[in-house]
Order: structure tokens, then sequence, then C-alpha cells
């Protein structure tokens, strides 16, 4: 619910995110971690781009193209930009044992 | 469904208060709407879940234990790695640092590929049929999906000092021993009783008569009786076989012979832990049994190209 909470905030910016895997009962056969921190992106990019907003060259000028024309072009979005992979031990259906890496797990850094 | 229940008697509608027989039926309707509407929420949910599991490479939620699975202390040592790995990764380590990494001693395949599973030896009556310094080894690796690629595979064996060596090393300096066991390749004559040759084959064709089998030499390792470690041999060219010829998979056959026959202060090969010992509980043997770690790239799971 964005009505009641910090994401008011109007700058693009990195917010906390914990997923625990006991909640969803994956604990049954998740050995480790028990959750991890995914973090997600939240707020606006807002005319002119600060250096810290991590702007592409494309978002630069999709922001002045919506600061001139609102109605006919978006502002750019606050996405992920850096992410960074977590690795999982888990007992897979038959009982073995597995350590995967998956890649673009956590967000690393946000920007517009 | 308790919503429904729980509304005040005036705003119920007038054909339920007038008719019984219609607000049973209407009731039934609205717990009819309120099972469908939480029906189709875990619909929902389950589609969610599939669609999570999907992307971490699965096909559907394991329906198992972990408290009723022993885990190989190995794993967790891998495990702890790879999050080590993966919080330098994150802090962006230098292109140089990460090439000195992966030419590093270190299972070099636990850097690069994204998946490592652990198979233990499935226990069979016919174990006990072998002789002491040989062992069959069989693993079933039918769990491992045909899309994920080798990138190798290593026979993880536990030895330790037997009784007879214990006594002889109270004797000895402990520093002398540090030396001998860094500098392997510096060995005195007399110290040559102290090695045992582990050899690995790859059971190529299993014995139907008394002389038709076919193993094949894949690994060899030489080990110092006196310590107290791990030997990993590479059994990759099997892997690969059976990956591809899954009915070829006759496992492999575990030798151990001390180097110096005749001298060797041990003769057995009790100190190699090949099968377990009458004494010796679950827990101990999880711990010390035999392990095979096959590391795989899945392909799903490739990191995505950058902007």
């Amino acid at each position: 619910n964005t009505k009641n909470s910090v994401f008011k905030r109007p700058h693009c910016r990195r917010y906390n995110m914990y997923v625990d895997f006991r909640k969803v009962d994956w604990d049954t056969w998740i050995v480790a971690p028990p959750g991890y921190d995914a973090f997600f992106c939240q707020g606006e990019c807002p005319y002119p781009l600060a250096k810290h907003m991590n702007a592409t060259n494309h978002a630069v000028i999709q922001n002045i193209i919506h600061s001139k024309n609102p109605a006919r072009v978006p502002a750019p979005c606050c996405v992920p930009i850096k992410h960074s992979a977590i690795s999982m031990l888990y007992l897979d259906r038959d009982k073995k044992v597995v350590l995967k890496t998956y890649q673009d797990m956590i967000v690393e850094s946000c920007g517009c | 469904t308790s919503s429904l229940t729980e509304l005040p008697q005036g705003k119920t509608t007038p054909s339920l208060t007038r008719e019984p027989g219609t607000k049973l039926a209407k009731d039934s309707e609205d717990s009819s709407k309120g099972s469908a509407k939480l029906d189709k929420d875990a619909e929902i949910i389950k589609k969610l879940e599939e669609s999570l599991l999907n992307s971490f490479g699965l096909d559907e939620k394991p329906n198992v234990d972990k408290s009723q699975v022993k885990i190989h202390p190995y794993m967790f040592q891998l495990y702890n790695l790879k999050v080590k790995e993966n919080l330098e990764e994150a802090e962006e380590v230098s292109e140089d640092r990460r090439e000195s990494k992966a030419s590093s001693k270190f299972t070099p395949q636990a850097i690069l590929a994204n998946t490592v599973r652990s198979f233990t030896h499935i226990e069979s009556p016919e174990d006990k049929f072998h002789p002491e310094h040989k062992m069959l080894f069989r693993f079933d690796v039918s769990s491992i999906p045909a899309r994920e690629i080798l990138q190798g595979a290593e026979l993880r064996i536990n030895y330790s000092p037997p009784p007879s060596v214990e006594k002889i090393l109270e004797t000895y300096d402990k520093d002398t021993i540090s030396n001998l066991h860094v500098n392997r390749r510096k060995w005195s004559k007399n110290e040559l009783i102290y090695l045992t040759r582990i050899n690995v084959f790859d059971v190529v064709r299993p014995s139907k008569g008394s002389r038709d089998h076919v193993h094949r030499l894949i690994d060899t390792s030489v080990i110092d009786v006196r310590m107290n470690s791990t030997v990993s041999l590479d059994v990759s060219p099997s892997l690969k076989r059976w990956l591809s010829k899954p009915q070829t998979n006759y496992g492999f056959y575990v030798e151990v012979n001390p180097l110096k026959f005749d001298s060797s202060v041990v003769k057995d090969a009790s100190h190699v832990r090949l099968r377990r010992s009458i004494s010796q509980d679950d827990d101990a043997w999880s711990e010390k049994q035999p392990l095979l770690i096959v590391h795989t790239d899945d392909p799903k799971l490739a990191k995505r190209e950058k902007r």
C-alpha cells in the first residue's frame, strides 16, 4: 500500500524487502539460507535527473521530452540497474542435496 | 464467507427474510461464490508459486523433509564458499582478482559451475562380498536434468591414521610431519612405508562371468596414512558417459594399495573410509562416507547480458 508508507518519497531509490522462506513453507526443502534481502526500487525520476539517480542517456532524453509534453510521454521508470546472486542449498524431490547459484536475485542499486 | 454470515439482520435482503427456503438457497449461493473466490485465489497463488519454482529450475515444490536427510559437511563448506563469492562479486572485485580466483587450486569447477550436487553410495547386500581394500560404489545420478552441462565431478574419500600408525606418530615431531605434508615430493626411503595409493576405476563393463569385466583406471592418488584428511579423485569421464548413456552407469571401483607393500606399516585398508565400520553410527558415517560431487552448469540460470 503506497498511500501510508515511506514510498511517498519522490526520488528513485532502493528499499528493503526480506524474502522469508519459512513464511511460504519453503523451509522444508531449502536448507540454507532461511531467507534473504532482495530489496526493490521505488520512486520518481524528476526533471532534471540528479547524478545519484544513475540515469541512462535514454532516461535523460525521455525525461526532457516528458517535461515538455507530460501527456504524451511518461516519465522514466525507477528500476533495478544492478543485481547480485544468491546461492541456495536445498533438497530436490529425490532427496539429493543441491547447491545452486541464482543470478539477479538481489537488487544492488536502482536507477532511472 | 465469514463476512456474509456476519451481516446485520436489518441489512438482509427482504427476499431472504420472507422465504427461509430461498435464504438457504441464497446463502449456499453466496457461500459457493465465496469458496469459488477462495479457490481462485488458491489457484492464483499456486500459479505464482509454480512460476517462481520454474524460475528456480524446478518443476514442482520438492515434497521432502530436510530434517530426515543428513547433509554432508562438505556441502556446507561449498555453500559458505559460494556465499563469500557472491558477496565479493556484489562488491565488484577487479577482473584481475577474479582471474586469480578461477585459476586457484581449490575446486575450480566449484567456482565456475552454477550447480553442485552431492551423491552418496547406494548400499547393497553385495558390498560385504568385496575384499577390504576394494569397493564398488554405485551412485544414482538420474536426478541431474538433461539440460545441465557437466563441468566436473570428484569422488571424495576420507582417511585417517590407523591405530598402528597413531602409536608410531607419538614418537614423531609434529613439525616434521607438516613439512612432509607440504613437500609431498620429498619422501625419504623410510617414509615410503606410510604411503598408500588409491585408484579409482570406471566400470565400463560389469562382471558377468569370472573375467569378462572391463575396468578403466580414471584417476589415482597417493595419500600419507599419518594424515587425517580427504582425497579428491577426478571422475569426470565416467560422469560424462553416465549422463549421456544412463544405462552404462555401473559405478566406480576403488582400490587401496600400500605403495611399498612388503614393508608397509598399514597392510589393510581400514584407514581409508570405503565402508562403514561396525561400531560407526549413522551420524558419524554420514560425515565420513565417500561422496560424489558433481558440478554442472544450468543454462536456465545463466546470467542475462547487461544492458
